[in-house]
């Protein structure tokens, strides 16, 4: 799990499936189950409160890729609820049952992986929205080559100012709720390297109008200007690509 | 927003879940 809030909630939860299914697979002609009709109950409650939820979700976003990646999620917990319901109705008729067990293993499984998939879908779409203001701060990168008036430099530090404080802020608070260490650096060391450049290449900007209205170092002050940008630029698309691993052999 | 509401959705199930797992446990 590479996010601390997703690690929270299925971690424990991973631990107890593999349990119940190395424990059940031991034990196939072992002990009567006890009956298990109230918790699978509670369970399925708790199944469509967030199939419910989950639905909301998917309506209230404007996200193509979570509508897409939402719903096989949510029918997996769902399916798996029925299992754990078909499980609990033939144990209470034979305790013993083999069948059941195997369907209560299923479900489990399903049940987590459900979850799992959901998670991480809502995940990758929060991430997709800070990958967004990433974007918006390459466009104003982008377009630094058509400030040549100090009115427009204002201008531009104006637009600027609050993208790249609400990239600094989102990839900051990201960066502290991975779980790999190597991603967490990563991201650390770009966005530093953002905030080291960001003075630089305003007083780029500002060498380059003075070149550009003295006719005196043009080439070279539009040279340096434009290497700030490219070494901006460079180190917002690294954490745009770290923001987006999940594993550390990516 | 919606985001929180399925965190706590699915925190709600996980919990439910999770007790379910401590009754199915053989020898519980």
């Amino acid at each position: 799990f590479h996010t601390k809030i997703i690690e929270s909630i299925l971690e424990p939860v991973a631990q107890q499936v593999s349990r119940l299914v190395i424990l059940h697979e031991e034990a196939e002609d072992g002990n009567a189950m006890p009956d298990l009709a109230q918790p699978v109950r509670v369970v399925k409650l708790a199944v469509d409160n967030l199939v419910k939820v989950g639905y909301e979700t998917i309506n209230g976003s404007d996200d193509q890729i979570l509508k897409q990646d939402m719903p096989p999620a949510l029918r997996r917990v769902e399916e798996a609820s029925l299992f754990l319901l078909d499980a609990s109705a033939m144990l209470r008729t034979d305790p013993y049952s083999g069948p059941a067990r195997k369907k209560l293993i299923e479900g489990s499984r399903g049940i987590l992986q459900g979850t799992s998939a959901l998670l991480l879908a809502s995940d990758e779409s929060e991430v997709r929205k800070i990958i967004r203001v990433c974007k918006s701060v390459l466009e104003y990168l982008a377009i630094t080559e058509v400030v040549d008036r100090m009115d427009d430099l204002v201008t531009f530090v104006k637009n600027l100012s609050p993208v790249l404080t609400k990239m600094t802020k989102e990839v900051d608070n990201r960066e502290k709720e991975l779980t790999h260490q190597v991603h967490r650096d990563m991201l650390i060391r770009s966005l530093d390297q953002v905030k080291v450049l960001t003075p630089v290449l305003i007083s780029g900007i500002k060498i380059y109008i003075t070149a550009n209205q003295s006719g005196q170092g043009l080439k070279e002050a539009q040279n340096s200007r434009d290497y700030t940008v490219r070494k901006m630029s460079d180190e917002i698309h690294e954490i745009i690509r770290v923001l987006q691993l999940t594993t550390y052999d990516e | 927003q919606s985001g929180q509401m399925l965190l706590d959705a699915a925190r709600g199930l996980i919990g439910a879940f999770s007790d379910l797992l401590r009754v199915a446990e053989p020898g519980s």
